[in-house]
């Protein structure tokens, strides 16, 4: 529970940097903006323990054995910050299905944050809500929709995952069949029940396309502290894709981010 | 609110 995170937080000041660390997560404050980091490669735990692990530069390469043949590879830099997914299957090749950039000589933890003009055509009504009624190809054909106005150029993940509106430029689903008790990330037998026609709607845009990349948001209300509602939402977020997983559904196409109690 | 989003984000990315 929230709880029993927060007795076990630490904060830090570096040079105008608040850092703040909690089993499994850092959130940094900067300038008034606040983001949590997770460690990325903690949802490969389930391909069991990496065949190898090695140094190479800035950077950390550590590869898993995919049940049922080949091979993920997950870069990350010393902080275990992701710089990109590799997808070696099992027939030979490579396929980068996420590149987060981070090559460039520049930055502290802040990542970029994009600014696009908002989407006036976009209102609330146009966001599809998973409830009992939906069949799993209404959310298909939702996610296999492209962007709602046409994009200049392609990001970075961490562009994407903290930009707004970036986001907005796809649709997402709401997953309305889902509820958390106060303070909580797990989930009960209704949640699950519900959880298996998304599980079921992403295997069949992944069967088209298997390279395809999920974000998984979490959002709270406005109740409680940011810093509880940044982390909450997060683990919530987390605790849906652990599920879709164990579904069937790759970790590796999966992205988790918590946004706390701002507006999604 | 509580709330929990799935946004496919590949045509976003490079």
């Amino acid at each position: 529970r929230i709880e029993d995170v927060r007795a076990r937080r630490q904060r830090f000041e570096e040079a105008g940097t608040t850092i703040i660390r909690e089993p499994g997560r850092v959130i940094t404050q900067e300038r008034g903006q606040t983001f949590l980091r997770h460690d990325e490669n903690a949802r490969f735990a389930r391909f069991g323990a990496p065949i190898s692990q090695e140094r190479r530069g800035g950077e950390i390469w550590t590869t898993w054995a995919r049940p049922g043949g080949g091979q993920l590879v997950s870069v990350t830099d010393l902080d275990g910050r992701l710089l990109r997914r590799i997808r070696r299957p099992a027939g030979g090749g490579e396929h980068v299905i996420v590149d987060n950039g981070w090559r460039r000589p520049r930055h502290g933890v802040r990542p970029v944050i994009v600014i696009l003009p908002p989407i006036e055509m976009l209102n609330p009504g146009e966001l599809t809500i998973l409830n009992d009624g939906h069949e799993a190809e209404t959310f298909s054909s939702t996610w296999s929709l492209g962007p709602v106005v046409p994009l200049d150029q392609v990001y970075e993940l961490d562009q994407v995952r903290f930009s707004p509106s970036l986001r907005s430029r796809m649709r997402a689903v709401e997953l309305g069949g889902i509820s958390f008790d106060t303070g909580s990330w797990a989930l009960d037998q209704a949640d699950l029940n519900a959880l298996s026609l998304v599980a079921s709607a992403i295997q069949s845009v992944l069967g088209a396309s298997p390279n395809e990349i999920f974000l998984v948001e979490g959002h709270t209300g406005r109740g409680g502290n940011e810093i509880d509602n940044l982390s909450l939402s997060d683990r919530r977020a987390e605790a849906i894709a652990e599920v879709l997983t164990q579904m069937g559904i790759p970790p590796e196409n999966l992205v988790v981010q918590g946004y706390g109690d701002t507006v999604p | 609110d509580d709330r929990i989003l799935i946004r496919r984000i590949t045509p976003l990315l490079a």
